[in-house]
């Protein structure tokens, strides 16, 4: 899902 | 990361250190809202979770670490170490009128209905927002030192860097996360006043002061 990517911003 | 990012996080960092070195170089916290700090370490405690459900890199946790206990460290020299110089007769604003209608937003607009997903969710809105209680009392005061205008001015870049990081990531990535965005712009709009008065006169050498 496109909220894991999200995960790397602070 | 983008380049974007990546200064948007040193902006960020810088901010935290600049208001820390002032507290501490002047042993006072004059001028600075101890509410919109807590509403920064409530904002850092409830979107840092996930440090304890997912990895993502080395760089990512040292910040999330690094963020999360500066900003309990800032409430602790305001509310404890240098309390005698902090100001709280003109640190006014209500904070429930900010935490109360977030956290219901927070609730009824996210992308999953499951408690670590509506804590970010709150923690982005309520970012978006933190800031006004220290504008409200530098509206109050008329005033602002010029290392607090630097640290605003630090802080403030920091999500109109990330604003350019979305759209480099919406066309290099096709990553677009909307209410990250949405927070993102609102919590950038809030700060338009406050870079004007920056660029024109602290730059100038000139303090922040405000017609009364």
């Amino acid at each position: 899902k496109d909220w894991i990517k999200r995960k790397d911003e602070l | 990361m983008n380049i974007f990012r990546l200064i948007g996080d040193m902006s960020h960092l810088l901010a935290i250190i600049l208001l820390l070195l002032k507290m501490w170089k002047t042993r006072s916290c004059a001028g600075i809202s101890g509410k919109s700090q807590i509403l920064f370490a409530l904002v850092f405690a409830s979107r840092y979770l996930d440090l304890f459900t997912s990895f993502v890199s080395v760089y990512n946790s040292v910040m999330k670490i690094f963020f999360i206990s500066t900003s309990l460290l800032t409430v602790y020299l305001m509310y404890f170490k240098f309390r005698a110089t902090y100001d709280s007769n003109h640190d006014t604003f209500r904070v429930e009128f900010l935490v109360i209608p977030v956290g219901g937003l927070a609730f009824l607009v996210n992308h999953e209905f499951s408690p670590l997903e509506i804590l970010w969710t709150f923690s982005i809105y309520l970012e978006s927002v933190a800031i006004l209680p220290q504008l409200f009392m530098m509206s109050k005061t008329g005033e602002a030192e010029t290392i607090t205008s630097h640290y605003l001015f630090a802080l403030g870049s920091y999500r109109a860097l990330y604003i350019l990081n979305w759209v480099y990531r919406y066309y290099f990535e096709g990553f677009f996360d909307l209410i990250a965005v949405v927070a993102g712009c609102v919590q950038t709009i809030l700060y338009c006043d406050f870079f004007y008065l920056y660029i024109t006169k602290v730059l100038k050498g000139k303090r922040i002061t405000l017609p009364a």
